[in-house]
């Protein structure tokens, strides 16, 4: 990994006291390279190695670290100082129900990821309601229904032909009459870049003003993370990101990027398809999977 | 090399941050900007205006070599396998192909044989609806190479044109559901020796640098023929395919740009090239 690569260029220069800036443009062109590698945006990229770059010179060389687990040690800070402050907490409305709206690319894992909330949040004691507001994606009301059913967790639909936003705001009063104290709103993938779509979940924001918009993103998505990102947190405004499927071995350089331009805390990881794969987010475990 | 043709330093890196911001990664943006010196100094380049065709016919060149044409069975059933990560497009992108062939009028089927993930069977009953094609598929949770074999033997019977099949998506990590796909794999090859006769992995253009280890773990489970590139209609660009040629000679055959039906297009490596720098 970059610790690696570090130690092979530092070989090369000569020991000294202190970091000169020869030594750190050697060792930030391994950074680069590794955090695009594990597809951080570019633009994120360059930024980040800047600051790191600052930090590093004319650090001192310590007895007990190499010039290469100085400059790891720095990358590794700014990493998880950038990607924390980690609230891997759900904003909880004072009068319920609280409201919580899935969003994001299509295949992100919403609806899955709908359910793993709904599963922990019943674990903790509250009575949650799943939302099938996707109304385009052939069998997406079932598929949250069977997940519903294996939770034993309510599902609130409409017949086929209402549009999403009359679910959604019809499901809060319902979720209020049912003692459903968390409302989850599992919406239909889309682009960013489809004004309509984009206009459907603004439409719903204001039907139901929720307590948490979540970005559902990715793992393996790459430089387009940041488009993604800006995009939706624009035009919602955004309480958390969840990144899915880190059970693989993507490096997961989405969600610096993710962060960097919205500073949305990323609050929880999909860790498998199973409903019960749902983890809190850690910056530094996150940081150190970047950096390979 | 610089101070050749008026193209400053400037200038190569504002087409290296393109390619890096395409997806196209590291090693194959330093093949191509490699490619780019040495066509400035052999003069292919010669003005600024130069680049971007220059890389334009070197990245179309690289997307076309070998022949990516679909491969059809000579008689009985063509067997498509449809394999790939979760969420990338597999069952959508079957709906759109049997749409395809439908409108030719070929006779197709499809296998629901993603029994694990919620409704997935649902879902490519739809699809079998909206485009007249039947679907063979057992209970959910059942053996997935189970609805393979059965959805052959009844192409072979019904005398159908082209059978897809349908599989769960699964992350390229995951030995055990590698080995499942080497299953189903293997059943429908005893059942067709030259089947299945189109191997396709979906990749979803928005898919970073991991879509390199995808390609090369899934061909280990089962030789690819050819990669679909869904969700283009996005502002991703895809430029992972280039890699995935020049390295592992997995041609794109067919590129999907949006949830609807005939949202597939043939792939076209010179409107993919010139798309990477707009
Ligand atoms: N391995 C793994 N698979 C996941 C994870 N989260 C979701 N999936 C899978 O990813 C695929 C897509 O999940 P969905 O929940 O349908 O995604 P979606 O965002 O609702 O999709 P659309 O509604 O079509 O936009 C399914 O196969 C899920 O089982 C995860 O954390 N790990
Ligand atoms: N915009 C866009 N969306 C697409 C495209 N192809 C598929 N989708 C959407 O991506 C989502 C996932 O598609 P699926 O066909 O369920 O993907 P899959 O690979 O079968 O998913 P799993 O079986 O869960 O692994 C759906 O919302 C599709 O409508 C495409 O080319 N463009
Ligand atoms: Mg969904
Ligand atoms: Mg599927």
């Amino acid at each position: 990994g970059l610790a690696d690569r570090l130690q092979a260029t530092f070989k090369k220069l000569r020991g000294h006291g202190r970091l000169t800036e020869d030594d750190v443009n050697e060792a930030m062109r391994e950074v680069r390279m590794a955090l695009l590698e594990a597809d951080v945006n570019f633009k994120v990229v360059k930024d980040f190695v800047k600051r790191v770059q600052e930090r590093a010179i004319g650090q001192d060389i310590l007895a007990t670290l190499t010039p290469a687990q100085v400059v790891i040690k720095i990358v590794n800070e700014e990493l998880t100082a950038l990607m924390g402050g980690s609230q891997s907490r759900l904003n909880i409305s004072s009068v319920p129900p609280t409201v919580i709206m899935m969003v994001g690319l299509q295949g992100a894992g919403k609806t899955t990821t709908a359910g793993k909330l709904g599963l922990a949040l019943k674990k903790q004691g509250k009575h949650p309601l799943l939302v099938a507001a996707d109304i385009y994606r052939p069998a997406a009301v079932k598929q949250l229904q069977v997940i519903g059913g294996q939770l034993d967790i309510p599902v609130y639909a409409m017949k086929p032909g209402t549009d999403a936003v009359t679910i959604a705001k019809t499901a809060v009063p319902y979720a209020t009459a049912h003692a459903a104290d968390v409302v989850i709103i599992d919406t239909a993938g889309r682009l960013h870049i489809n004004e309509e779509l984009m206009q459907e979940l603004k439409s719903i924001k204001a039907e139901v003003k929720p307590q948490e918009i979540l970005l559902v993103v990715d793992a393996m998505t790459g430089q387009d993370a940041v488009n993604v990102a800006e995009s939706f947190n624009g035009d919602l405004g955004l309480d958390g990101v969840v990144l899915t499927k880190l059970d693989g071995d993507a490096r997961g350089g989405a969600a610096l990027s993710v962060k960097a331009v919205t500073g949305c805390p990323i609050k929880f990881v999909g860790m498998g398809e199973k409903l019960e794969a749902l983890e809190p987010f850690y910056p530094d475990r996150m940081a150190s999977r970047i950096l390979g | 090399v610089l101070g050749y043709a008026d193209i400053d330093d400037d200038l190569l890196d504002e087409l290296e941050e393109t390619l890096i911001m395409a997806d196209v990664g590291v090693k194959t943006t330093e093949k191509l900007m490699q490619a780019v010196r040495q066509g400035i100094k052999q003069k292919k380049i010669n003005s600024p205006d130069d680049l971007k065709p220059f890389l334009e016919q070197t990245i179309r060149d690289m997307l076309v070599s070998g022949t990516d044409e679909v491969r059809l069975a000579a008689q009985g059933p063509t067997v498509m396998l449809v394999i790939g990560v979760n969420g990338v497009g597999k069952t959508t992108t079957i709906g759109k192909l049997s749409a395809y062939y439908r409108g030719q009028g070929k006779k197709v089927m499809l296998a629901a044989a993603d029994t694990f993930r919620a409704a997935a069977i649902d879902q490519l009953e739809i699809w079998g609806q909206r485009t007249g094609a039947e679907v063979i598929r057992h209970e959910e949770g059942s053996d997935p190479a189970a609805v393979a074999y059965d959805a052959v033997l009844a192409a072979k019977a019904r005398g159908v044109d082209i059978l897809f099949v349908d599989t769960a998506g699964r992350l390229q990590t995951k030995s055990n559901l590698m080995e499942e796909l080497k299953k189903i794999n293997r059943v429908i090859q005893r059942e067709i020796p030259e089947a299945p006769h189109e191997t396709l992995l979906v990749l979803d253009a928005t898919t970073g640098q991991n879509a390199i280890s995808q390609a090369d773990l899934f061909s280990q489970a089962a030789p690819i023929s050819g990669v679909v590139l869904t969700k283009l209609d996005g502002t991703a660009k895809g430029g992972v395919v280039i890699g995935i040629k020049a390295e592992l000679s997995m041609p794109v055959k067919w590129i999907g740009v949006g949830e609807a039906v005939d949202d597939l297009r043939p792939f076209v490596a010179a409107d993919f090239a010139k798309a990477l720098f707009e």
